[in-house]
């Protein structure tokens, strides 16, 4: 419905503008509509500002920052409307140290209230968690399990 | 619903059984590439009930079952069974309503089609999916929402997306 | 022809005239997520014909000249130097055959059209292009071949490009 | 023409073939031609097996399997016929840390007869250089070199 959109939409926005600058140390940035009168039918358009930088086209942006951008984005939603869990694939991959350390803030917040899956290579990623499995594949071919650490 | 456990067995890189059990907070997996870390993800994907072979990376559905090593010859059988708590928090059908664990699980064998499976009773992947669903992780295409699973170098896609891709994400949290 | 220095003053993020020296082996360029590396790329592409705005990642070609900062203004002109050491292993045009040096050069100014620049003579974007070509860098779209350069995100596009896509390599190195 | 496009592609194999074993420490890999009989259209297939695994469709490698396939790929068609200098934007990002060292390895020897440009976040690969830019941003949104190391 139509409003239920509009509610939605305002509520992650919201979000979306109190996380950025959380991730990003400072900037900010919105969502807005492409067509605020067709609520049915309206794209939904990103506008960020790097901190200290200016508006630009979104596809500028470095691929750190492009991913650091989405995951404000999905956190954002997260927020609104939380699943009981989230499972996270090598997204922090593209970033650096700085944004690594912002990244796992976030996401040990997010897991107060929900459990996070995450896979990584980031030694510092994996020192945020709650609790660590290994696989190896020692057996080529043949995934084993090698070890849960609560940590 | 929380998670609770995951059993993989058969299920592509997986041919010994195996079982991920899940806390509250942060789990991370770790190892090196072409371990089986993504395949995980997959398999749980697959149980929720992903119809599409190519979002599993594979060509045809039976592509999950464990093809086979250098040793090893393939498997005839791959099955995955996630295990909920049910804390309450979720949209339960009635006869579930009283349960403490919620267990769905797909079975799939070389030519003949898959399995669902919900506390041990033959179920329709229309109950797996109205299951999900009612657990607030699924919503969107595949049978859950987009922003709960993020696969390997798709992170960057809400970037690149037209502006009406990018609705779908607020109609899922709707 | 071997890369001996790039110069940038302008282009994208960076105001300040900036020059990098290359030698043989390696180079390595690093900094924190944002700081300019792949601007760096994308001055090359640029400087050596790229013609299509959005493989800079920009919407139109303006946008690669520096738009402002917080404290600082848009500036109205981006230009690129990229200099080689003639050192004969190339097809060169004959009047540049003699030289140590050849460095070409582009200009774009707001509101006007991109100036090419070769050794300090207005050239065309065709001479640009046959220049490159003759290095062996360029011959594929965008003037260069395609395994020359690898931008960022872009090197998992072999293993799911289509069977027909993938010929495109062999027929640059042919 | 057809005889100039049989040669190359056999010659490209022919590295390909060779350089996956050392990337991978093992295994086989070959590509094959999707139409023999029409060179002039044909496609071109990967046929890929990583060390003790099986034969199997290229798109179920993991991310790091991919990167290190396609990078065996384009070293091939380079030492076929090696451009004066070669670009690298972050394509170690999805790589461990064995796989960062063998594909370092690779990349010093390509290194001898051409002049190949690292963007990389990864402190081993920073230790292959010769030589070592840093950019900042001490001044936002402003590019600044701030020093080169030969190494
Ligand atoms: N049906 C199958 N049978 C056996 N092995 C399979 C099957 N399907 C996929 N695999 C293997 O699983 C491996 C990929 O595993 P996965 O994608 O989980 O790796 P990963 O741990 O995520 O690695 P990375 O860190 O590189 O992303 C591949 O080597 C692939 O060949
Ligand atoms: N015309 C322009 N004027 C000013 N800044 C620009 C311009 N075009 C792009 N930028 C800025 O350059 C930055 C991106 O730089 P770049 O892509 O080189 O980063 P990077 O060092 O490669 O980072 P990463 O490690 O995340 O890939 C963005 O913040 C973008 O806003
Ligand atoms: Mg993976
Ligand atoms: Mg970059």
């Amino acid at each position: 419905s139509r409003r239920l959109f509009a509610e939605t939409f305002e509520a992650v926005n919201r979000h979306f503008t109190a996380l950025f600058p959380r991730l990003f140390r400072g900037g900010t940035a919105e969502l807005t509509l492409t067509d605020p009168d067709d609520l049915l039918g309206t794209g939904i358009e990103m506008h960020v500002r790097p901190p200290g930088k200016k508006v630009q086209n979104v596809t500028l942006l470095s691929g750190g920052e492009k991913a650091m951008c989405a995951l404000a984005l999905v956190f954002a939603v997260f927020r609104h409307k939380p699943s009981p869990f989230c499972l996270l694939d090598e997204v922090d991959a593209p970033l650096d140290d700085a944004n690594i350390g912002r990244f796992n803030e976030v996401v040990r917040e997010m897991a107060e209230t929900s459990q996070v899956v995450l896979i990584t290579h980031n030694k510092r990623t994996m020192e945020i968690a709650d609790m660590l499995y290994g696989i190896t594949m020692e057996e080529s071919g043949v995934s084993k399990l090698v070890g849960v650490r609560m940590t | 619903m929380k998670l609770k456990r995951l059993d993989i067995h058969g299920f592509k890189s997986f041919y010994h059984r195996t079982t991920i059990a899940f806390d509250d907070g942060v789990t991370a997996i770790v190892g090196p590439n072409g371990c089986g870390k993504s395949n995980i993800v997959d398999s749980m994907k697959w149980v929720m009930g992903e119809q599409g072979a190519k979002a599993l990376r594979g060509g045809a559905m039976e592509d999950v079952i464990f093809a086979g090593s250098e040793k090893r010859g393939p498997m005839g059988i791959a099955e995955v069974r996630l295990t909920f708590h049910n804390d309450g928090s979720a949209e339960v059908p009635t006869r579930f309503r009283e349960l403490d664990e919620i267990a769905i699980e797909r079975r799939i064998e070389r030519d003949r089609g898959s399995d669902y499976i919900i506390n041990k009773q033959r179920s329709r992947l229309a109950d797996i999916q109205d299951l999900i669903a009612g657990t607030g992780v699924g919503s969107g295409p595949g049978g859950r929402r987009a922003y709960a699973i993020i696969e390997q170098g798709q992170i960057g896609r809400l970037v690149s997306a037209k502006a009406d891709e990018r609705r779908l994400l607020i109609e899922e949290a709707a």
